[in-house]
This record gives structure tokens, C-alpha cells and sequence, in this order.
């Protein structure tokens, strides 16, 4: 259904995590919503930063902070302006 | 729960009983190490307590269904506060809504304005692209840029007491049926197109080879996505993958996909329309189901790209679903009334909540300086129609709506309940 083009996302899917995965006891919809600025905008990072701000950031050193939440990670959509991870608590 | 990481801000949205707000301080001490952004709370990125000064933070949350289930800061809305002013200068907490009903929680801090790099000429905007008003005596620095990505719009929309029988698709055993229906239909293409392709290969050899249906045999066995070729533990072996493209390759994000496209949610931002659009989805087992849309901005390579999200707990007793979008309701072509109602009607909830976060073209500074550009009155004009028409979302009666004029942000909370 996806017209690919070169600048099409990328999903990558996190196999591991999803085995035994088991949402029975899950009961509390309502999420937690943190959002955290270090810029204005993207084109607008502080002198010094790195190029591509927290998109240089690896993928592994996320899942550091995510142990810290209680989540893994499902799978990753990458584009060129944003990462998304699907997590599962 | 799902994570966005833009270059310049990150997000991050967890449901359950995770502890969020206890990841705070190693992101932030990431973003300094690993991004290189700037800090001022110890002298060295060594030191353990580094952490980047951010721009902007933002937390939000409606009531829990069960507080006292949940753990660490998040135990009340005044541990969160108190966590977060021990953590940031100038933060303010909201409460939003009823006390006694569905209410709605932020804590906000100010724009950190020393983090704000003059405008360097190449990434300057051209004038037509945002309403710039150079002030000289700040040099190259110019109004729009202040707090603003262009269009920084952000619609959530939380819902309640959701229609059970509508609920179901949200299951594991309703969505194996409807996939079973429509990928051994999509098995039975696949098959045939396959055989014209192949020209000499005949038919049964291609029904023997892909070791599915025994078309035509007296006990025809049912090509059954799943338990015919995935193994015990539910995770697909090699040859399911020539049915399903390379990525969707475990069953949760196989059903994910199909429950995206069966419920209509595929089709708030169309593929036709978001020709780049990319959906990762996933069904939970017994129940379940999260989904990211990543959307690039239709025909304007290199312009921003948006998100949406959804999370889904189907259960009676708890039931609930969350659609949040900074997709700009002007790029869609269509009102911001009518992707809620597209949304409500997908999951048909008794009760909902709407927060619409907009970003103001002119600022608190531009205000203090006198330098406000005259809003034009067909602006003005735009968003009172646009206003009118969110008091009327088809089958259901506006109840409350609030507006807080915040720093940078219009925030109007509006609270809907079933006819």
C-alpha cells in the first residue's frame, strides 16, 4: 500500500521482545505524555551539538533509559526527521 | 507506549504503571554525553550528574482508573509536581477539567532563552515562509524563531468507556479471524499470480511447493496463516515471510497491520494522500493494540515530518484509547473537527476528552516589544469557524470547554460524552 520513495522510513522490528509477550494484566490506559525540548526547533540546535541532535543518539543508549521506565522497545520507524519506537511496558 | 526522537525534542508516551518520569534524569544526562548538548550543572561531561539544560518541558496525563496502582513519583499528581520543580526552575503545575470527572494534568516550564543561537543567514526563512520581524538590537535573531517549529500544533484525543462489541477488533482471536479471511484470500492471489509468472510451473505443483492449501483434495486443509507455519511460541518461520513483506514479521505486528487497516485507523492519513506514510502497529496478546504513524509532509521534500499515536486497552472494566497527532490540521485538507470525528468513530468511546496545543505566531517577547504583527482579520476569522465546528462532533454533547492562553501556547481541554 506504501508508494516508496527514497525518503521512505524504515521500520525495524525488535523479534526478541515480542516472544511471551503478555498483556493480560495490562488495566491502566491512561498514559504518562513527557515531552522534552533541548532546541526550538530543528534547524536550531545549540552551537557544539551534534549534527543530527538526538537522532545521533544510538538506539541501545535509549533502551538504557527506557530500563529505567520499564519498557522495551517493539520495533523502530526511521525517517529522516524522526525515530519512532513502539514500546511495550 | 511509544518514543519519538526528533533531532531537537523527544517524546515520550507510557501507559501502564511505568515509572516515566524516573528516566528523566538519564535522558537528559544522554542528550549532554551523547548528543553533545549543552549543560551547566557540573563543570565536566564526566561527571555523573550531568544533564543538559533543556529548552522547553512538557508533562502531561489525565486522571488515572487506578492511582493507587501506580508507582514511585506517579503515585499523585503532587508527587509528580514536586519531582519536577526539584528538577526544573520555573515550572507550573495545571490541573485541567472536573474534579469529580475526567480531568487532565500539565506541568509546563518556560522557554530557556540562553539556548537560543542567533539565526545563522543559511538557515534564515525567507520572509513569505514566517511572519519575521528582524529587531535589530538582537542581531539576526528573529521573532519566529522563539519557541516556534512552524506549525507546532499537537491534538490528543483520550477516551473512555468504549463500545464493547466495537471493542472487540482490539482482540487477538477477532483479529486472527479477519486476517485468516483476508490473507488466505491474499495467499490465493499470491499463488496465482505466481503461476502465470512462472508460465510452465502448473498450478498443483505451485499449491504442493508452497505447501499450503490441498486445493481440491477431499479434506482441503485451510491455508491458516498462523498455526499451519508459525512456530510454537507464535513467531513466524522463513516461509510465512514470502506472504508477509521482510519487516512484518512477527505475528503481533502482522495482526497490528491488519486491525490498522480493518478498524479505518490507516486512513486518517491515507497513503494516497502521505504517499511516504509508514504505520508500525501492534496487537497485544490476549488484547491490545498501539500503533505509530510516521508522516512525512506530502510533496515538500526536506519539509518537517509528523507523527500520530494510538494506544488501546479494550477491556470493559478498563477501557480506553489515546490518538495524539502534531500532524497541522491545515495539511490535511481536512478540519480538525472531522480527524476527531474520523478517530471517535473508530473506537466509539461513551466519553472523551480533547486537548488542542497551539502554537502562537506572536510572542510573549513580540508583545513586550510592541512588535506584534496585526493578527489579520481572516486569521482570526479562520479560527473562529474553526472553533464553531469542534462544538459539534457527530453523536456526542460538548460538555466543558476550557482555554489557558500559556506561554507560546493556546491550550483548549474540551469534554465530550455520548448523546
Amino acid at each position: 500500500t506504501f508508494s516508496p520513495s527514497e525518503g521512505t522510513p524504515h521500520l525495524t522490528i525488535n523479534r526478541e521482545a515480542t516472544i511471551d509477550l503478555d498483556s493480560s494484566n495490562a488495566f491502566e490506559g491512561p498514559e504518562k505524555l513527557l515531552e522534552v525540548w533541548f532546541a526550538p526547533a530543528a534547524d536550531a540546535l545549540p552551537p557544539g551539538t551534534k549534527k543530527n541532535g538526538l537522532k545521533a543518539v544510538a538506539a541501545e543508549t535509549w533502551k538504557e533509559m527506557l530500563d529505567l521506565v520499564n519498557c522495551k522497545v517493539l520495533s523502530v520507524v526511521e525517517s529522516e526527521h524522526i525515530d519512532a519506537y513502539l514500546l511495550s511496558e | 507506549s511509544s518514543m519519538f526522537v526528533f533531532p531537537h525534542k523527544l517524546i515520550l508516551k507510557t501507559c501502564g504503571t511505568t515509572t516515566l518520569l524516573l528516566g528523566l534524569r538519564r535522558m537528559l544526562r544522554i542528550a549532554a554525553m551523547e548528543a553533545k548538548f549543552p549543560f551547566d550543572n557540573t563543570d565536566s561531561v564526566e561527571d555523573i550528574k550531568t544533564a543538559a539544560t533543556p529548552y522547553r518541558v512538557f508533562y502531561s496525563r489525565k486522571n488515572f482508573l487506578f492511582p493507587d496502582k501506580q508507582h514511585g513519583p506517579h503515585r499523585s499528581w503532587k508527587h509528580e509536581v514536586k519531582f519536577l520543580d526539584d528538577m526544573f526552575a520555573g515550572g507550573s503545575a495545571y490541573m485541567v477539567g472536573k474534579m469529580n470527572g475526567d480531568h487532565w494534568y500539565l506541568y509546563l516550564t518556560s522557554p530557556n532563552t540562553t539556548l537560543t543561537p542567533p539565526r545563522t543567514p543559511e538557515n534564515e526563512r525567507s520572509p513569505t515562509e514566517t511572519k519575521i520581524l528582524k529587531i535589530p538590537s538582537i542581531s539576526a535573531y528573529t521573532v519566529s524563531q522563539r519557541g516556534l517549529e512552524s506549525d507546532d500544533e499537537t491534538l490528543e484525543v483520550l477516551m473512555t468507556d468504549l463500545d464493547q462489541e466495537n471493542a472487540k477488533q482490539f482482540y487477538l482471536e477477532h483479529a486472527s479471524a479477519v486476517a485468516e479471511g483476508k490473507y488466505s484470500d491474499r495467499a490465493q492471489r499470491a499463488r496465482k499470480e505466481a503461476a502465470n509468472s512462472l508460465g510452465d510451473l502448473s498450478e498443483a505443483m505451485m499449491n504442493s511447493t508452497l505447501s499450503g492449501t490441498t486445493a481440491g483434495s477431499a479434506n482441503e486443509e485451510k491455508f491458516d496463516v498462523f498455526s499451519q507455519t508459525s512456530s510454537e511460541n507464535g513467531i513466524y518461520t522463513p516461509e510465512d515471510e514470502a506472504l508477509f513483506p521482510e519487516d512484518l514479521s512477527t505475528e503481533g505486528h502482522a495482526l497490528g497491520t491488519v486491525v490498522s487497516e480493518a478498524c479505518g485507523l490507516s486512513d486518517v492519513y491515507p497513503t494516497s494522500r502521505y504517499p511516504d506514510a509508514r504505520v508500525d502497529a501492534y496487537l497485544f496478546t490476549p488484547c491490545g493494540f498501539s500503533a505509530n504513524g510516521v508522516i512525512p509532509a506530502p510533496d515538500q521534500a526536506g519539509a518537517a515530518t509528523h507523527y500520530f499515536t494510538v494506544h488501546v486497552t479494550p477491556e470493559a472494566q478498563c477501557s480506553y484509547a489515546s490518538f495524539e497527532t502534531n500532524v497541522p490540521g491545515r495539511q490535511t485538507g481536512r478540519e480538525t473537527c472531522e480527524v476527531i470525528e474520523h478517530v471517535v468513530n473508530i473506537f466509539k468511546p461513551g466519553r472523551f476528552s480533547v486537548t488542542l496545543f497551539e502554537a502562537k505566531s506572536d510572542t510573549f517577547e513580540a508583545r513586550e516589544l510592541g512588535l506584534v504583527a496585526e493578527q489579520s482579520a481572516e486569521t482570526a476569522k479562520k479560527a473562529l469557524v474553526r472553533s464553531a465546528k469542534m462544538e459539534k462532533i457527530r453523536g456526542y454533547r460538548r460538555v466543558d470547554r476550557i482555554v489557558h492562553e500559556l506561554d507560546g501556547y493556546d491550550l483548549v481541554f474540551r469534554y465530550y460524552e455520548r448523546e
